[in-house]
C-alpha cells in the first residue's frame, strides 16, 4: 500500500454509485445485492455511505464491458483481466469495469466470483491501492475462496480507516 | 550471442507475454535504458509476491503471471 497522503479519497460523507450495464451471467438483481454487499464490506468500516442512483452521472459507475470500451484499457477475453476500477476522481475516477467476457457466478457453481472482484475494484474506488498480502481483498490475483467466510482483512481495515478514519458505529 | 529468450531458457512467445505482463502491471520509467530492464522489472514483481527476487523467469513467476487478475499495475501510477 502506498501512504495515504499520496492517494485520492472522496470527500463527500455521501457517494453516489448506479449500476448502468449487467452481466448476461447473473440476474440483474443478484448484481444489484451483491454491489451493495461489497460496498457496505467497506461502508461498515469507515464514516461514508453509499447511495445508488438509476439515472444521471454518479460518483462511481459500474458496468459490465467487453474488449475495447471506452478507456483506453480493452478487456482482453476470457482469463486475463477481469476488471479494473479508477480512483476516485471526477469523470472515470470512481467507475468500476467487468469484462463481459468472464463467466460471472455469484460463488455457487463455476464462474468467477463476483462478490470478490467487486469488493477488489470497489477498494480501488475509494482510494486502494493492491496489497501484496494474500490475505488481503486488494492483493491483484484472483483465487477463489470461500464465499461464506469471505472479509476484509485487518490490513484492508487499517488501510481503508486510514484514508477515511473509523465509522462511528 | 543467445537471444534474450534463449538466455532464460524460454521460448519466444513465454518471453514476449512476460514482457508484457511485466510492462503494464510494474511500468517503469519509459526513459530508462537500463541494460537489463526485463530483469529490473522481474526483481519487482518478486518483491511484490514476496518471491525470492532472483531476476530470473521461473515457473513460480509463470503462475503468477497465468492467473487471472485485477487490470491495474500492482506498483507505481
Amino acid at each position: 500500500y502506498l501512504p495515504s497522503k499520496h492517494r485520492p479519497k472522496w470527500t463527500s460523507k455521501v457517494v453516489t454509485y448506479r449500476i448502468v450495464s449487467y452481466t448476461r451471467d447473473l440476474p440483474r438483481v443478484t448484481v444489484n445485492q451483491l454491489v451493495a454487499k461489497a460496498l457496505n464490506m467497506w461502508s461498515k468500516e469507515i464514516p461514508l455511505s453509499f447511495r445508488r442512483v438509476i439515472l444521471g452521472t454518479a460518483d462511481i459507475m459500474i458496468g459490465f464491458a467487453r474488449g475495447a470500451h471506452g478507456d483506453f484499457y480493452p478487456f482482453d477475453g476470457p482469463g486475463g483481466t477481469l476488471a479494473h476500477a479508477f480512483e476516485p476522481g471526477p469523470g472515470l475516477g470512481g467507475d468500476a469495469h467487468f469484462d463481459e467476457d468472464e463467466r460471472w457466478a455469484d460463488g455457487r457453481g463455476v464462474g468467477i466470483n463476483f462478490l470478490f472482484v467487486a469488493t477488489h475494484e470497489l477498494g480501488h474506488s475509494l482510494g486502494l491501492g493492491h496489497s501484496s498480502d494474500p490475505d488481503s481483498v486488494m492483493y491483484p490475483t484472483y483465487g477463489a475462496g470461500d464465499s461464506e467466510n469471505f472479509q476484509l482483512s485487518p490490513g484492508d481495515i487499517r488501510e481503508i480507516q486510514e484514508l477515511y478514519g473509523k465509522s462511528s458505529s | 550471442l543467445l537471444l534474450p529468450w534463449e538466455a532464460g531458457g524460454l521460448s519466444e512467445p513465454q518471453w514476449k507475454q512476460a514482457q508484457e505482463y511485466l510492462k503494464r502491471f510494474y511500468p517503469s520509467d519509459s526513459k530508462s535504458r537500463a541494460p537489463n530492464r526485463f530483469g529490473a522489472q522481474l526483481k519487482e514483481m518478486q518483491k511484490f509476491f514476496r518471491l525470492p527476487e532472483t531476476g530470473v523467469l521461473d515457473s513460480r513467476v509463470i503462475i503468477i503471471m497465468r492467473k487471472p487478475r485485477c487490470g491495474l499495475p500492482d506498483i507505481g501510477e
